[in-house]
């Protein structure tokens, strides 16, 4: 589903260059459940977003299905992020002006897919938002923002999701609640990749991937099964 | 040093009313390490909030050393926030068009001590950013950008730190570092206030606090000495 190989990211130009991304090589299955752990600044959000579309590598390849993406045009990216992927993002990114159910709607403004609103509602009451809906994204607390980021990302049914340390703000209960949410959607066939810290969710994922200055390494398993 | 009895927070009105804090008795002393534990949404933020003058308690009682802080005019609070705490807020605030460095920096242009500009680049360096002074802000990794909160909440001297989860965005290894900072501060004296999600984190702190639906309670001693 997934292929890149030999993927490289650089900013800045010069003597002041960061390689944010190394030469990394990656194949991901449809299906899987795969985590990215890593130290802070090795390379998680920028491969991330490569994946996702939302940015682009300096060299190497990668194909999404049969599809080149270095070769697609903003518009054809605009469609694969919209359509396929669910991104939820490190600093959650909501309207703040807007309601939460206005946030979680957004998406549906540009989906070709026939979702009913209804299900804005149903994400948010998982999410344990019920009481929420009205409320003005600028006046929740951490954890209830990044719910909100992640009922937005699911709203459009994607069969991809991808989710930036998705239970970093939760506390320990409210984080496994995400965490059923997100086996719930495996079970049905969805694919996810997710950045995290914490090995305790690593290790409800089937695969890990380590990455370290901008290079990755398969996990072997330790798991007992 | 800290005494709060009977504080409450209630934000909207009518029936559309959220008791953030709902009634919270709390004395804290100076020197102690203390961490705060609890759901999400729970009134955690809330708290810190009032403690650190950022916020103001709807009833009920504050003292800050010797000083009713409802009696405070505006001018008054601001004083003691520059002078007294250093805090780590939950999105970071940074200035995201300003360097690192500035960043940092910016706690000592309304300082009455007198800290040396080095001091910056000292808090940077044992944060793991030697390399990222002059980095914009918006140029940085999630958890950099939670090591560059923490500096500049660090530059001004402040005998009581108020950290807002403090290693939410960080590996493993980096938020022991940054406990190790943490441990070091209060060895020499500064009282410390912690938000966190980790149970880890939470003891290393010679006492927790557990928060839930805006009232709080003493977490008795499970550490094993
Ligand atoms: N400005 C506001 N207006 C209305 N409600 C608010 C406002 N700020 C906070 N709240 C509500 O008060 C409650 C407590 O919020 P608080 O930010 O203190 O929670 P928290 O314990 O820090 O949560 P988290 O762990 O998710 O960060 C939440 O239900 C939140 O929605
Ligand atoms: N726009 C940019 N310009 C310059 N450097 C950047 C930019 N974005 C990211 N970087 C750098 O690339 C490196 C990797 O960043 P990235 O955000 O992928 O890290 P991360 O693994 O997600 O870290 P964290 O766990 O702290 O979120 C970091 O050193 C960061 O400073
Ligand atoms: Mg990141
Ligand atoms: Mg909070």
């Amino acid at each position: 589903l997934i292929c890149l190989k030999e993927i490289t990211k650089v900013y800045g130009k010069n003597n002041n260059e960061v390689r944010a991304l190394n030469g990394v090589t990656l194949h991901i299955e449809s299906g899987e459940m795969t985590a990215i752990i890593g130290p802070s600044g090795s390379g998680k959000t920028t491969l991330l977003n490569i994946i996702g579309c939302v940015d682009q590598a300096t060299t190497g390849e990668y194909w999404l299905n049969n599809v080149y993406v270095p070769d697609c045009g903003q518009k054809e990216k605009a469609k694969l992020r919209n359509e396929r992927f669910g991104f939820i993002v490190q600093d959650f990114a909501l309207v703040e002006r807007y309601s939460v159910i206005k946030n979680v709607l957004l998406p549906l403004t540009y989906s070709s897919k026939k979702i009913p609103k209804s299900r804005a509602a149903e994400l948010l009451d998982m999410l344990g938002l019920s009481d929420k809906h009205k409320t003005l994204a600028s006046d929740l607390s951490g954890g209830q923002r990044q719910r909100v980021a992640i009922a937005r990302a699911l709203i459009n049914d994607p069969d991809i999701i991808l989710a930036d340390e998705p239970t970093g703000a939760l506390d320990v209960k409210t984080g496994n609640e995400v965490m059923e949410i997100f086996e719930q959607l495996n079970r049905e066939g969805k694919t996810i990749i997710m950045i995290t810290h914490n090995y305790e969710i690593a290790n409800r994922c089937k695969r890990t991937i380590m990455i370290e200055d901008g290079r990755t390494e398969e996990k072997k398993s330790t798991k007992i099964a």
